[in-house]
């Protein structure tokens, strides 16, 4: 899945690339970078046109340009807001989960429909589910990490969509699919160690 | 990466080959399964081939025997036993994660070097860090998840190895190395939630 390994390969691109920098390249081809990443320059040339990334085949790319555009994809210059939907025992390691703000992640709110779990004071607050639309709105938050129980998962999907997100971490051992331009990433955790044991079986026969 | 969906896979020639035998089938060949899954009669006898299946390509395969041998390797018939190492935030969460049960999947202890966390009388214990070895010997413990802070990941995956885990599920955003017949899994949130903006913003341009 070729778009899953893809802001790792953005992040090498830029590493590489701000070492030229420093070594005063101004220009580079894709036959460098495919060197220094160890892929094919057909597959540089292929996530450069893919992510727009301007330069010219014959006269190469131009160091700086690639930088402040791989900056931009990558996000790096701004705080990327993120909700957490289904406050238990899952969702709230998540929400404080302290690796997130090395990554500029941060969660603004979570969402949850225990009444026990509601605390607009709480540091990081968690609200009702009939806020999300708002918030979604007001904080323009397009990206949702799903922890609810797996029955209700599915609904809870189809309001976090038609309240505007655009993209789901699906933690419920259901298979979430996106479409319409909402993009689903599952993690299904029971499933990597059910993984993990059979690899294993079939190492001992 | 093959084995990163062989339990899925494993799992849907089993489900095709138990209605087989409820029709009545007593033997099946690779195309049938081929079919049924939508992949080549060449990946079903390379995935028979790596784990030992026994059949014949001209007299093919006995379902009885597949689905026995299946059981085996899906582990189906057998308590899945792990232990979690870091009982932190996620390490708790996922000690009480009910989802493992349905898999065959049981926490057997968890493991801390904190005092304050170490608990023997909890429904599941928490032990400290040093009763590895002889819990990973005593109660033959093959898999891991690894929860611990990444300072101290590499270290403690360590440890576990050389108390005799097999496989590790590791949380820790770092990258851990198998070899030597140990399997490492590296699931890291921070990382796919990146993946998740990268492609949003990549949507916008
Ligand atoms: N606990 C884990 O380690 C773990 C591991 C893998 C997957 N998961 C999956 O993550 C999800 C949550 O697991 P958990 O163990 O934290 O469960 P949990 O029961 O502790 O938490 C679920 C939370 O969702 C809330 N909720 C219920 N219905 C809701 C709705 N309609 N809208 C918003 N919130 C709602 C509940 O009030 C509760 O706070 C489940 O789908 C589970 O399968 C959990
Ligand atoms: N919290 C999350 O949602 C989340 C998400 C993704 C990844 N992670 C990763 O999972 C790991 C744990 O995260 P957390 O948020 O639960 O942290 P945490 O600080 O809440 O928990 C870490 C636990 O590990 C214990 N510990 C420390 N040194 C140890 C050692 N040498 N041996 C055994 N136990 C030791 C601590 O006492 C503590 O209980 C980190 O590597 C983190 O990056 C966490």
């Amino acid at each position: 899945n070729a778009t899953k390994e893809v802001v790792v390969r953005l992040t090498k691109y830029k590493n590489v690339l701000e070492k030229l920098r420093s070594l005063g390249f101004v220009k580079v081809f894709s036959d460098n970078l495919a060197d220094a990443l160890g892929v094919s320059p057909a597959l540089v040339r292929k996530d450069f046109s893919f992510f727009g990334l301007s330069g010219k085949k014959r006269a190469g790319y131009r160091v700086e340009d690639l930088i402040a555009q791989l900056n931009h994809i990558l996000g790096v210059d701004e705080i990327q807001r993120v909700i957490v939907v289904g406050c238990g025992k899952i969702g709230t390691a998540l929400m404080r989960y302290r690796g997130f703000a090395r990554e500029k992640i941060r969660v603004v709110s979570g969402f949850d429909v225990d009444p026990a779990k509601i605390d607009a004071n709480a540091p990081v607050p968690i609200r009702d589910l009939n806020e999300i639309p708002y918030i979604v709105k007001s904080e323009s938050i397009r990206v949702a990490i799903l922890t609810v129980p797996e029955t209700v998962a599915t609904q809870v999907a189809e309001t976090l969509i038609a309240a505007g997100i655009k993209g789901i971490l699906n933690f419920a051992p259901i298979l979430l699919k996106g479409g319409n331009g909402v993009v689903v990433q599952n993690i299904n955790i029971a499933l990597e160690l059910e993984n993990l044991f059979c690899l294993l079986r079939f190492a001992d026969k």
